[in-house]
């Protein structure tokens, strides 16, 4: 699975999902990547796109749950990304690239790795994967 | 605060000896998709065409479960999904089934703008690529050795593997609880 968030400078957001599935899935299997609120989300308030095991990422409707807590119990962004990676997630299903309006970014995971980068206008880069 | 962005190539089991062949091309691919990314960004590109174009790029590398390079399903076929939101409208696409369409990113972005519906799946996604003149390939296009191998593992594991698990999900055994030992994910 590959994905990529976005905030410019006007705080527009956007998110974008792409994957090729589960190795040996049945045939017609549809995982969290295309579920609106899973595995991919934009709002006016943050942008998320999730990674792992799909269908624990749909039973949690990852995406979705980020852009509530900051919206509804006004949680930072990473407050929220790591309440729903380490508390509703199952360890070892799920990670997630999350951006803000406000430019925040964070790449929070419960599995061994993730591979991911991210970058903000102030300068800060990172390129990971444990 | 500015712009900012964020891109991933998968989580899940990646072994941390993973070898220099396998970590080097992906982490070189992920440091150039950041860079058309900040670039785009700095001219002023919208964040959905910026998330598109690096999410191509993605597709396109081999490396990555997307595009080429995508797993197999059971039957060794490729069915690749997307899905693309902007954040000011909520308008957002999605596709899933696509056998034959290079960048499934682009078709859901296409669903979004030329449509009236936000997904679209299997033989209808493929008729709507060909009637927008998407670039399509042959499947075989999107088929790699390495996945080939990996399926071939997976069936005799008798499991369904995540982007980068070492040691399949058995397909009857529910991953572990979250206070598990978790391999998988």
């Amino acid at each position: 699975t590959v994905g990529c968030v976005a905030v410019d400078s006007y705080g527009h957001l956007a998110a974008a999902t792409s994957t090729g599935g589960l190795v040996n899935k049945m045939v017609g299997r549809i995982g969290d990547t295309p579920i609106i609120g899973a595995g991919t989300y934009a709002n006016k308030i943050c942008a998320v796109s999730a990674t792992g095991q799909g269908d624990a990422i749909i039973r949690a409707t990852v995406a979705r749950d980020v852009a509530a807590l900051m919206e509804y119990k006004g949680l930072s962004l990473k407050e929220a990304a790591d309440y729903v990676v380490e508390e509703s997630a199952p360890k070892g299903t799920t990670g997630l690239i999350a951006v803000s309006a406000t430019g925040e970014v964070t790449m929070p995971f419960n599995t061994t790795g993730m591979f991911r980068a991210c970058a903000t206008e102030d300068g800060h880069t990172e390129l990971a994967i444990w | 605060m500015g712009w900012a962005i964020a891109l991933h190539g998968g989580a899940g089991d990646i072994p941390k000896d993973l070898p220099p062949e396998l970590r080097e091309p992906r982490e070189v691919c992920l440091r150039y998709c950041l860079q058309m990314g900040v670039d785009a960004l700095k001219a002023h590109k919208s964040p959905l065409d910026v998330v598109e174009l690096v999410v191509r790029e993605l597709e396109n590398n081999p490396y990555f479960n997307a595009g080429k390079g995508s797993v197999l399903t059971s039957n060794g076929t490729v069915e690749m999904e997307a899905c693309i939101m902007d954040g000011n409208t909520k308008n957002c696409g999605a596709v899933s089934g696509l056998t034959t369409v290079v960048n499934a990113i682009s078709l859901a972005r296409l669903v979004m703008e030329k449509t009236p519906h936000i997904y679209l799946a299997f033989e209808g996604a493929e008729a709507f690529a060909r009637e927008q003149g998407v670039e399509t390939m042959d499947p075989s296009h999107f088929i790699t050795p390495r996945n080939i191998e990996r399926l071939k593992q997976a069936k005799e594991a008798n499991r369904v593997q995540v982007d980068y698990n070492t040691r399949p999900i058995p397909k009857d055994e529910k991953p572990p609880g979250p206070n598990g030992d978790s391999q998988l994910g």
